[in-house]
């Protein structure tokens, strides 16, 4: 494995997104996942509609909550095709769900992994590498005063309960880090990046690690 | 300062809502200070005012954590190494 490795690099990763005052994370990270794998894929990066996934999948519970794991799997049972945010922007509230012919264009899930994965953090810096950009459950109180730099200290894994996509490692410098995008808006953290140390399962970062297959 | 930065008009929420908003953000700086303790490398987290600053920490999971997690299998597959 290399020592650092960021999808952004390969200009694979779409814009820091905003979920405003919508519990839509879960949406956010399935969809986040979903259009850098397909950018992996050699097509163009473009920004999926999250407003379909939080409208459309009905296993959760849109801006009062849900599971990435639901979301895939709903994806995947269904076929249905994400569109582009363009055609489905976000409204960060819960809407009904617009349906539209499998003649459209989009981008369907064909299948997706989902593992634990604390305890083989090296395990999943190579998972990431192989397989894309990963959508994770984390626990993030101690989010709410975060400014920037790597969390050590202070953040929990007994409580998962926001879901965010790791993007990246560097293993480079003293502490090793996962680089993980969060849907908090690019003011929030590191431009809206949080980073966290490697090893001893932080924030439960590796307890809940969802790869999609596009 | 926070209010202006923030852009927050808590006079139309009237005056309790301003109350509790100071005490939340009291709360908060004093988080703050706890958490920051740790700090003790260039390249450690740092906790300070944010926009979350006035919000009590059940607001703040009210509002944005809101994702459940369904047991994952363990990773099975073949160990690396760097």
């Amino acid at each position: 494995l290399p020592g650092k490795f960021d999808w952004r690099d390969k200009a694979v990763v779409a814009t820091v997104q905003n979920q405003e005052a919508c519990g839509s994370c879960w949406a956010f990270s399935v969809v986040g996942a979903t259009q850098s794998v397909r950018a992996i894929g050699g097509w163009r990066l473009q920004q999926l509609s999250v407003q379909q996934v939080l409208d459309c999948s009905f296993r959760n519970n849109g801006c009062s909550g849900g599971s990435t794991f639901q979301a895939l799997s709903w994806l995947k049972q269904t076929g249905v095709k994400l569109v582009p945010q363009s055609e489905y922007p976000y409204k960060a509230k819960t809407g009904i769900c617009h349906f539209f012919p499998q003649s459209h264009g989009g981008v369907a899930v064909r299948n997706f992994t989902s593992h634990d994965f604390s305890g083989q953090e090296e395990a999943m810096m190579s998972h990431l590498v192989e397989r894309g950009p990963l959508a994770v459950i984390v626990d993030a109180v101690s989010w709410q005063d975060y400014l920037g730099g790597i969390i050590q200290h202070h953040c929990s894994s007994k409580w998962a309960n926001h879901a965010v996509l790791v993007v990246g490692y560097d293993t480079v410098g003293d502490i090793p880090y996962w680089i993980v995008q969060n849907s908090w808006g690019a003011s929030w953290g590191n431009e809206g990046y949080v980073y966290i140390k490697i090893g001893g399962n932080l924030c439960g970062i590796a307890d809940s690690v969802a790869a999609v297959i596009v | 300062s926070f209010r202006a930065h923030f852009r927050r008009a808590y006079e139309a929420e009237g005056e309790e809502s301003n109350r509790r908003r100071r005490l939340h953000f009291q709360d908060a700086t004093k988080r703050h200070a706890y958490l920051n303790s740790f700090s003790t490398l260039p390249q450690s987290a740092k906790y300070g005012v944010n926009r979350f600053s006035d919000l009590s920490q059940h607001e703040f999971r009210e509002l944005y954590l809101r994702a459940s997690a369904d047991t994952a299998p363990p990773f099975s597959g073949l160990k690396t190494q760097r």
